[in-house]
């Protein structure tokens, strides 16, 4: 199982359709400050399923949508699409190729998608059921969180080494 | 479930100890369940002395010794639960140029692994890319990726301004 | 005094906007009082729009321009109330070169009128010393001053292993 | 009013007596992670009168005191001095140099000193009323904590505006 593509149309800064093709080891991103880093990983962390606008550093979910600049008008829909391979069969499903999509739309109708077809935010969450996949605490380490695995209260803690379990 | 957590809970620990005698050449490093007799609710506390110094809390660590310690335990939990993929977004930021090394080196025993997405602006971190994605903001608001680098083995491919096709 | 804090925070709040596009190069910054009818309790809401872009909430900011934000504020309170010193330990790590050099060229409009001690790795920002201290731990834990040097006018005098005479 | 000396002994790693003069204008301060750079950031606050560990970093106030290496014993006291020269007459008192000093025993006993006479906290803190001297919440600005100054709430930021009142 491994990443191979990142699709985003509208999400956050990227307002046309932007690709980062994966490869096995290192991807770097590199950029002046401001210009959309920290925006793909909201994207990677967004589409993996998560719930919470605080994790994507808004304080609603629409935050996710292009919302305009000077010179252009806001969007009504976000998408991102997340490729996999799954040729070990690591997700449980027939595929060799796994693509998950989830749109929000203004109006605050979301969707998912698995291989282009809808399904259900449950049907997504199986899928990454104990492949760590899902938005998980120690798969994404936000910019200036290094600290917060330190600095949490030692009950906190418990959940970094619940998920490893 | 309790035998499971405490397997996983010493796996972590024997991990965080050596990778921590690692990244700073000595010391010591632990991990401590608060409560023995309650393992399924007890608190985590983690113990690190940098070389030569003497135990003492980790508040007290520097900025640099603490996200030195964040990544020992976050590749200890790696060790024991790979994941498939690391988003680590400028977790460099704090380090100086020996602590760089050392983490440098450190990564490059996960990659075969795991996939890495890196978000930096240190030139040692980026020479471990096996692809280089620039973003720029050209137009004020709206993010691009402008070149994509195959560091490894290619030279830099210029894919032209917007590598979003 | 309810008089005294409105003309202290009109000040700021003139300051704050004029300095965060010195910073910025453009964009728009404002200091809002939430509850106009009860100026001594009210909480400030903190407006900021980088150029180009659309104005959001201050948590969808980048990392850099968080940090610059937050500099544009410290350095519209001195104008008003100037500390006879500042300390300022790493402020300078989330910015890029060009944001540093925007931050070199304001601090140096200040340096007359206070002091200013900065802890730094930044090749730039130690560019802008009057005097220069090196900090070791050649003996493991115990910390020394290495080197003073005049960055100006005189060149670096090697002032001995321990400068703490 | 300005800075003109700095001098530790026993506090936190700088065992040896160490001494730092300052130019007017800036000083920088440079050195690997870990080294002690912050450490002197911590008694610059600790001098003017700090009262909370947590400010230092610290769970208790003896933390500040040398607490020894794997090849030194902790010792029983440390010591902050910090010179200023008053040629301008902003502190009120008939020095045209003052010198500042706090003791801490391990014994939890704090001693304060004015020019080298015995005086109490209250005194430090009459001394300093008004002069924009006390370890205000502006003129340190911890490493990793400019973000404070944005993301604290609203009602906290007042404090800030209340100081420059
Ligand atoms: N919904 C949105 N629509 C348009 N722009 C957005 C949206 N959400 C966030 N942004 C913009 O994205 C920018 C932040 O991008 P990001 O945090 O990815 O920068 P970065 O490249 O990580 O920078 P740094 O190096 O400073 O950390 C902000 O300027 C913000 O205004
Ligand atoms: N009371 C004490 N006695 C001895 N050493 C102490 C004491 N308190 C703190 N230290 C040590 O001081 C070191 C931290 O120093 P400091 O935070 O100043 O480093 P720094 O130079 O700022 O590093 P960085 O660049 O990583 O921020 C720690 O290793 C800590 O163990
Ligand atoms: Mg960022
Ligand atoms: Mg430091």
């Amino acid at each position: 199982m491994r990443f191979k593509r990142l699709e985003m149309i509208g999400f956050k800064s990227f307002l046309e359709r932007t690709v980062l093709d994966f490869e096995p080891g290192v991807t770097a991103i590199v950029g002046p400050n401001g210009c959309g880093k920290s925006n793909i990983s909201d994207a990677i962390r967004w589409v993996l399923g998560e719930q919470r606008a605080r994790s994507l550093r808004g304080t609603k979910m629409e935050d996710v949508i292009f919302n305009g600049t000077t010179e252009r008008e806001p969007i009504g829909m976000a998408e991102v699409s997340l490729t996999m391979s799954n040729a070990d069969g690591v997700l449980p499903i027939d595929y060799t190729e796994v693509t998950v999509t989830r749109q929000l739309f203004r109006s605050g109708e979301s969707r998912y998608l698995l291989n282009r077809n809808p399904c259900r935010l449950k049907d997504i969450n199986e899928l990454f059921m104990n492949t760590g996949l899902g938005a998980s605490e120690y798969s994404i380490i936000e910019q200036g969180k290094m600290d917060v695995i330190l600095s949490s209260r030692p009950e906190e803690r418990r959940a970094l080494f619940e998920e490893a379990a | 479930t309790k035998k499971m957590f405490s397997e996983t809970f010493e796996a972590i620990r024997a991990n965080f100890k050596e990778i921590y005698q690692q990244l700073f050449g000595g010391g010591k490093a632990d991990l401590v369940l608060l409560d023995e007799s309650d393992i399924l609710e007890s608190g985590i506390e983690i113990v690190a002395r940098p070389p030569g110094k003497k135990l003492q809390g980790v508040s007290l660590l520097s900025g640099g010794e603490r996200a030195m310690t964040g990544v020992a335990l976050l590749f200890a939990l790696f060790k024991v639960k790979p994941s498939p993929f690391c988003v680590l977004d400028e977790i460099d930021a704090p380090l100086d140029e020996a602590n760089i090394n050392r983490f440098v080196d450190l990564l490059a025993g996960f990659v075969s692994s795991s996939q890495f997405i890196i978000i930096t602006h240190n030139k040692r971190t980026i020479g471990m890319a096996d692809i280089l994605y620039g973003i720029t903001m050209e137009e004020s608001g709206v993010s691009r990726v402008v070149s994509v680098k195959f560091t490894k083995e290619k030279d830099a491919e210029k894919v032209g301004l917007g590598a979003s096709e």
